[in-house]
């Protein structure tokens, strides 16, 4: 879930 | 990654990489908001402050660290450099656009996904991003014509997050879980923002003539 949230977008 | 992604990535570097090449080589931003400009340089400032911490990939990286360097730049070369300076016309430039921050910030307080000190600037930026293009579009009526660079800039730079609007749906119905309902409303709100801009730039590039919007 943690990794889920990371935004992992610009 | 998904080709939507790659595609608002890569036409959101070439808006900035115009607007870059046009400063740099006629050392002129004539038609350009450097309200607009230092929004974001605050919007990637605010967005990319866990580039030390989290990393997600090479690639995620150096992009944060182009849309940084180069938003910067811009706004120096806008503020400080001796040529490119004396081209702004901030007497037009008159967007209060430290008012839209405000509201940018108090809205962030509330709607977030965390209430982290992280999470709330990164919404920040978000909502601040979708409404960073306001005093470039005021001036841009202000200022009857605009060179062609200025307008492929703007152009560029309201199409990517049109393409990461696909990105979203393509993740929504490939990822489960994936729901971001404030990514995406500030996204589409961003995107709307240039409606009416992209239906007077198509109709220049139909009847082929200088881009003007009504006053």
């Amino acid at each position: 879930k943690e990794a889920e949230n990371a935004h992992d977008e610009l | 990654m998904n080709i939507f992604r790659l595609a608002g990535d890569m036409t959101h570097l070439a808006s900035v990489l115009v607007l870059l090449l046009k400063i740099h080589t006629i050392k002129s931003c004539a038609g350009v908001s450097l309200k607009t400009q230092e929004l974001y340089a605050i919007v990637f400032a605010t967005r990319y402050l866990d580039i030390l911490t989290s990393f997600v990939s090479i690639y995620n990286t150096l992009m944060k660290l182009i849309f940084l360097g180069s938003s910067f730049s811009i706004v120096w070369y806008m503020k400080y450099h001796k040529t490119v300076r004396r081209t702004y016309d901030r007497d037009q430039d008159t967007f209060r656009h430290w008012f839209l921050m405000l509201p940018c910030l108090l809205l962030a307080l509330l709607i977030h996904e965390k209430f982290t000190f992280f999470e709330v600037l990164w919404t920040f930026s978000l909502y601040l991003e979708a409404v960073a293009i306001l005093p470039q579009l005021v001036l841009l009526q202000r200022t009857r014509n605009i060179d062609n660079l200025t307008g492929q800039y703007i152009f560029l730079l309201g199409g990517y997050r049109g393409f990461y609007i696909l990105n979203w749906i393509y993740r929504y119905f490939t990822e489960p879980h994936y729901v971001h309902w404030i990514t995406w409303i500030a996204g589409l709100v961003q995107t709307l923002l240039y409606a009416d801009f992209f239906y007077y730039y198509f109709l220049s590039w139909k009847n082929n003539k200088k881009l003007q919007l009504p006053a």
